[in-house]
């Protein structure tokens, strides 16, 4: 799948097989990762794991699982919200977006979540408190969301080429090869045609379009790149907002 | 005096079951527990003069506040009500309030964001 690390890193990972988002002292993130096409190291997540740990005084600690054939409304214990004052709720998220989404508060740490089916695969995403994340945490604890994938797993990273028009991946195969299906349903342009339709800047989420339609064949795909995009607009990378300062009234005046 | 309703009440703020993370890298609610309690202490000065539960009291507060990184200064929510065991569930469990609250720290706080799609 493609990851947008805490550090605004953007890469294409194999990462098959079960793997951490985030693990630290707040909450645990797991994901499975399955191939799509035969023959491809092109992967996407079938499964999404969110264990919130539990927090005194505020909620206990409650286990979310989303699968490619079930997104549920509610933690596993059945319950919708949890812990003091409903710091802790699981909602439905309308809207036009694209396929079905799923959006988890947790107020007391000031984390959101959005995860979403498109197709038959799953995109995750979640917006955090910079000083919730252990950045100074050494490489040791795999956590993808805030490393990155590990060398031998890269796929690549993702840099918009300056001299062509057309997006180009860093080292992408532009020969038939291993990234592309026994079945190729899409050409290049075929493929740029399509995510255009969605994508109308082509950056990098614009590349990852390009790259799941030449790898999978699946138009469906194209909308997965839409989706993680919709999601960055409502989970932005922000500063805390501030309440503008109440000045006390001026007695003079 | 009463100055033992001063400690029960910082111990009741304080303790692991008020919901203070021990190792919460935000501790303002300790903060705030500190400063009520200084305030209530200071209260009972007069009416506790001699009193050795009081001077054992008084001893100690100005290490908390240097051990702990509190200012002197800053809300007191336990201030008015000095009964009030802790800061409402509501704040505790809001993490921009209990940011919001701490005053100027909030001005660095960011928000980071991960996302994951497509193959």
């Amino acid at each position: 799948p493609h990851l947008r690390t805490f550090r605004d890193e953007f890469q294409t990972c194999k990462v098959e097989g079960a793997w951490p988002l985030i693990d630290n002292r707040f909450l645990s993130v797991q994901v499975t990762n399955v191939p799509v096409v035969l023959g491809s190291s092109a992967t996407a997540t079938s499964k999404i794991t969110v264990i919130f740990k539990s927090y005194l005084g505020c909620s206990d600690q409650k286990v979310y699982q989303a699968t490619t054939d079930d997104l549920p409304l509610a933690f596993q214990d059945g319950t919708r919200s949890g812990g003091e004052s409903g710091s802790l709720s699981v909602s439905e998220r309308g809207g036009s977006g694209v396929g079905r989404q799923v959006r988890i508060q947790a107020r007391y740490i000031g984390t959101s979540i959005i995860i979403r089916r498109v197709g038959s695969y799953l995109t995750f995403a979640i917006r955090m408190p910079e000083d919730t994340l252990d950045f100074s945490e050494d490489g040791g604890g795999l956590q993808l969301c805030l490393h990155g994938c590990p060398r031998n797993e890269l796929i690549k990273e993702h840099t918009v080429s300056r001299q062509s028009q057309r997006p180009r991946l860093q080292g992408a195969n532009t020969e038939p090869g291993p990234l592309r299906p026994p079945h190729q349903a899409y050409t290049v342009e075929r493929a740029t045609a399509k995510c255009r339709e969605t994508l109308q800047v082509e950056d990098v989420y614009f590349q990852s379009c390009v790259f799941d339609l030449l790898t999978t064949g699946d138009p469906e795909f194209s909308m997965a790149a839409y989706g993680a995009l919709e999601d960055l607009k409502a989970l932005p990378p922000s500063k805390l907002k501030q309440n503008p300062p109440r000045t006390p009234p001026n007695p003079s005046r | 005096c009463r100055i033992q309703r001063c400690n029960s009440n910082y111990v009741a703020s304080t303790s692991p079951a008020s919901g203070l993370q021990e190792d919460a890298s935000v501790d303002v609610d300790y903060c705030i527990a500190l400063r009520a309690y200084a305030l209530c202490v200071k209260r009972q000065a007069r009416s506790c003069r001699g009193d050795l539960v009081y001077h054992s009291a008084v001893f100690p507060i100005k290490e908390l506040f240097f051990k702990h990184n509190c200012s002197s200064d800053g809300p007191t929510s336990f201030a008015k009500a000095p009964s009030t065991p802790r800061p409402a569930a509501s704040e505790l469990c809001n993490y921009e309030n209990r940011v919001l609250m701490s005053g100027s720290a909030a001005q660095q706080k960011k928000y980071a964001h991960c996302g994951l799609f497509g193959d």
